[in-house]
C-alpha cells in the first residue's frame, strides 16, 4: 500500500524559526 | 501520450443545473445541518475535522470515521472543515477521482493537503473574532502547533472543544467503540518479553539528556508491542484503544480492564504496585491520570508526532520533554535478529500465497471468469489459508485497467471490473501474521502490451532495483536517497504521486512510522525494514506500483567503512511480460537476476515440501535469468 506524501509545512515552518533565532 | 477523456460519468458534476451526481455519491445535507447546530450551539463559525482518531492512527475503527460519516468521503488521507455556509475537503492525488465519486455538491475538493492552505481558506470563509474549533484528542501535539501558528497572526481563536461536536451530531447511528478480548502474543513469536522491553525503555530515558521521569505513550502500535499484546479494535490493525504511562518505578496501562481474561491479567503482573508491574486504569481517565502524576516532582517525556494536544494540554510546559517520536517508536524501528527471521519467515509464506494467485490467475483470466473483486477475494483467501494467518494487513488493492491509475482504489462486490488478456492488473495486498505483517505489489499483463505500457513498466522497475541496490552511508535518511527510486521515471518526464517506501514490522500496522523515505523519517539503520515501492499512473489508462519489503543490512564496500544497502525479503517475481531488457543497465540486470536467484532459494524449497508443483515449475519459469 502506498504512503502518502507528508507535507512539508512544518519542516519549512522549523527551518524559518532556526533562521530566524539563528540571525537574532 | 494525453491521458484519455474518461467521460466523467462515474464522478460529480456540479456545475450543472441540476448538479449531476454518481450513485456513489452520499447525500450529507442533513449531516451537515445537525453538526452547524451544534456549531451554533458552542459559538464556533468554523470546524476542523482530521481523518485520525486519539491515536494518530492511519487506520481508524469505525467509530472514529467521522471525517467519512460528515463528507461521504472514504479515503484513508483527508481533512474536512465546515463552516456555517460551506464544507471543504483537502486530500492528495491518490484520492482526488475517489472525493470526485463519494462527495455530494455541498463539497469543495482541495487538492493539496498541507495546514498551511486549510488555514488560508478558513482564513477566508471565516470574519475576524470569530471561533475556529477542534477536537484537541484529534490533533497531534504537531500539527495543533500548526494550525495555532497560522492563525496566530489573526484575530480568529483555535479553540479546544473536548466534546467532539461530529460524534453528538452521529448520536445513536455511530457505531459502538469496540470490546474483543486482548491477548498476549505467544512467545514464539515475540523478540522480547515485554519485561525486557520495558527495561529498554527506561534505560533510554535515564540515559536521555533531559532524564525525563516517564514516557507517555499514545500510539496504538507502541502499547501493543510493548505488552507484546494484540486485538482487533481496528480494521486491519491488530491494535486495542489503550495509552501508556511508562514511569521509572511504575507501570500505567489506560484501558478497559474487562477485555483481559485472567490469564494475560496475570501475564501483566496487575495484582501488584512494583515497578515490573502493570497497573491498570480506565481509558477514559488518560488526561485526569497524566495531570495528577504531572502534578509531582516529574518531567513527562513525549513524542510529538502521535500524542495529542488533549493529553499536552494538561502537562505543564516546564515538565515536558519533547521529542519527535516516543523511544518506543525508535526502539521498535530496528528489528533485533529474531523479530527478522519472523518477519523474514512470513514473507516466504507469503510468497506462496501470492504466486499461487498469479498461476490461478494466468489461467483463469484468459477465460473471462475473474474480475477485480472475486480475484481480491481468492487472495485473500489464498493468505488465510497460511499459517499463523491472521487475515489482510489491508483492504486488497486489486485494479485493473484504468482502476488502477488510482493508486488505492479496491472493488466492491458491486462495481468492479473483469480482468482481461487485453489489459494490466495491479494486485496490491498484504497479510497480517503473527510472526510478521506483509505488504506487495505487482502488476502484470496476459496479453500483448503496448510499448509505452512496457517502457513504463521498465522504468518503475528500474526505480525499485536502483534504490533496492543502493549503498549509502549509515544514518543516512530516506529523503536523501528517496530520488534513487523516480530517477528512472524522471528522465523521460514521468513520475508518481505518493511516498516511495514505509516500515514495516511484527504483526502491527502495515504502514509502521517511522521508518521510510520522507523528510520526517527516522535515518536508515541496520535491521530496519521498509517498503521499496515506486509506480506510474496513467490517468483513464492503467497503473503501475512495483512493491516489495526490504530489510536494511550492512554493505560490503571495496573500502571499509560504515554502509548499509538493502536486502529484498518479498519473493515474487515481476512479471517478464512487461520488462524491456534493452533498458535495463548490466548493474540492473545482474541484480534482477541474483534477486531472481534469491526467490529460487527460498520459496521454491517450500512450494516442493507443499507439493505445489505447478506454482514450482512457473516460479522455475518465470525466475530464468534474463539477458540483454
Amino acid at each position: 500500500r502506498a504512503p502518502h506524501i507528508i507535507s512539508w509545512t512544518s519542516l519549512w515552518v522549523a527551518s524559518a524559526l532556526a533562521i530566524l533565532s539563528w540571525s537574532s | 501520450p494525453e491521458p484519455k477523456y474518461l467521460g466523467r460519468e462515474d464522478v460529480r458534476n456540479c456545475s450543472t443545473s441540476p448538479e449531476r451526481l454518481p450513485v456513489t455519491a452520499v447525500n450529507t445535507t442533513m449531516r451537515l445541518a445537525a453538526l452547524r447546530q451544534q456549531m451554533e450551539t458552542w459559538n464556533l463559525s468554523a470546524y476542523i475535522i482530521p481523518d485520525t482518531d486519539a491515536h494518530m492512527s492511519e487506520y481508524i475503527g469505525k467509530p472514529d470515521k467521522r471525517r467519512e460519516w460528515i463528507s461521504g468521503f472514504t479515503g484513508s488521507a483527508g481533512t474536512a472543515v465546515v463552516t456555517m455556509g460551506k464544507a471543504a475537503v483537502w486530500t492528495d492525488s491518490r484520492y482526488w477521482t475517489q472525493a470526485e465519486r463519494q462527495m455530494d455538491c455541498n463539497w469543495e475538493l482541495h487538492k493539496e493537503v498541507s495546514i498551511s492552505s486549510i488555514v488560508a481558506w478558513i482564513l477566508a470563509e471565516v470574519p475576524d473574532g470569530q471561533n475556529v474549533g477542534f477536537d484537541p484528542f484529534l490533533f497531534s501535539v504537531d500539527s495543533w502547533k500548526n494550525y495555532d501558528q497560522g492563525f496566530q497572526d489573526s484575530s480568529r481563536h483555535l479553540l479546544s472543544v473536548t466534546t467532539n461536536l461530529v460524534d453528538v451530531a452521529w448520536g445513536s447511528e455511530r457505531p459502538p467503540v469496540p470490546s474483543q478480548p486482548i491477548y498476549a502474543l505467544p512467545k514464539e513469536f515475540t523478540g522480547s518479553t515485554w519485561q525486557e522491553k520495558v527495561s529498554a525503555v527506561r534505560s533510554y530515558m535515564e540515559h536521555h539528556a533531559k532524564t525525563p521521569t516517564g514516557v507517555l505513550l499514545s500510539a496504538l502500535d507502541e502499547t501493543a508491542w510493548l505488552f507484546n499484546l494484540r486485538s482487533s479494535d481496528i480494521p486491519y490493525n491488530p491494535f486495542f484503544y489503550s495509552y501508556a504511562l511508562l514511569t521509572n518505578s511504575s507501570i500505567r496501562l489506560f484501558v478497559n480492564k474487562s477485555r483481559f481474561s485472567l490469564e494475560t491479567l496475570q501475564y501483566l503482573n496487575t495484582n501488584c504496585t512494583l515497578p515490573m508491574c502493570v497497573q491498570l486504569e480506565d481509558y477514559s481517565q488518560v488526561r485526569d491520570s497524566v495531570k495528577a502524576y504531572a502534578s509531582g516532582d516529574v518531567k513527562i517525556l513525549i513524542g510529538v508526532s502521535y500524542t495529542t494536544y488533549g493529553v499536552y494540554e494538561v502537562i505543564p510546559k516546564e515538565k515536558l520533554v519533547t521529542d519527535t517520536y516516543s523511544p518506543v517508536m525508535l526502539i521498535k524501528a530496528v528489528k533485533n535478529s529474531k523479530e527478522q527471521a519472523l518477519l523474514k519467515s512470513s514473507h516466504v509464506r507469503d510468497a506462496v500465497a501470492v504466486i499461487q494467485y498469479l498461476v490461478w490467475l494466468e489461467k483463469n483470466v484468459p477465460k473471462g471468469t475473474v474480475d477485480e473483486f472475486s480475484g481480491a477475494e481468492y487472495i485473500d483467501e489464498l493468505r488465510r489459508n497460511e499459517n499463523f494467518s491472521s487475515g489482510p494487513s489491508f483492504e486488497t488493492i486489486s485494479a485493473s485497467g484504468l482502476n488502477a491509475a488510482l493508486a488505492h482504489y479496491s472493488p466492491t462486490k458491486e462495481l468492479h471490473r473483469k480482468l482481461s488478456s487485453d489489459e494490466m492488473y495491479l494486485v496490491d495486498s498484504g497479510g497480517q501474521y503473527w510472526d510478521g505483517t506483509t505488504d506487495i505489489t505487482r502488476t502484470v499483463h496476459w496479453g500483448t502490451p503496448t510499448a509505452f505500457q512496457k517502457e513504463a513498466y521498465t522504468r518503475v522497475l528500474m526505480g525499485n532495483i536502483d534504490l533496492s541496490r543502493l549503498v549509502f552511508p549509515a544514518a543516512t535518511s530516506g529523503r536523501v536517497i528517496e530520488a534513487f527510486a523516480r530517477r528512472a521515471l524522471w528522465e523521460v518526464g514521468l513520475n508518481y504521486g505518493h511516498g516511495t517506501g514505509h516500515g514495516i514490522g511484527n504483526f502491527l500496522c502495515v504502514h509502521e512510522w517511522p521508518v521510510g523515505f520522507q523528510y520526517n523519517n527516522i535515518a536508515m539503520a541496520k535491521g530496519m525494514f521498509t517498503s521499496i515501492e515506486p509506480g506510474y499512473y496513467h490517468d483513464g489508462e492503467f497503473g503501475i506500483r512495483l512493491e516489495d519489503v526490504a530489510l536494511v543490512v550492512e554493505a560490503k564496500t571495496k573500502y571499509p567503512g560504515d554502509y548499509l544497502t538493502f536486502e529484498l525479503v518479498s519473493f515474487v517475481p515481476y512479471d517478464r511480460n512487461l520488462i524491456d531488457v534493452r533498458l535495463l543497465s548490466p548493474e540492473q540486470l545482474q541484480y534482477l537476476n541474483r534477486y531472481y536467484q534469491t526467490i529460487r532459494e527460498n520459496v521454491g524449497p517450500e512450494l516442493q515440501r507443499r507439493q505445489l508443483l505447478e506454482e514450482f515449475a512457473w516460479l522455475e519459469q518465470h525466475t530464468e535469468p534474463l539477458s540483454a
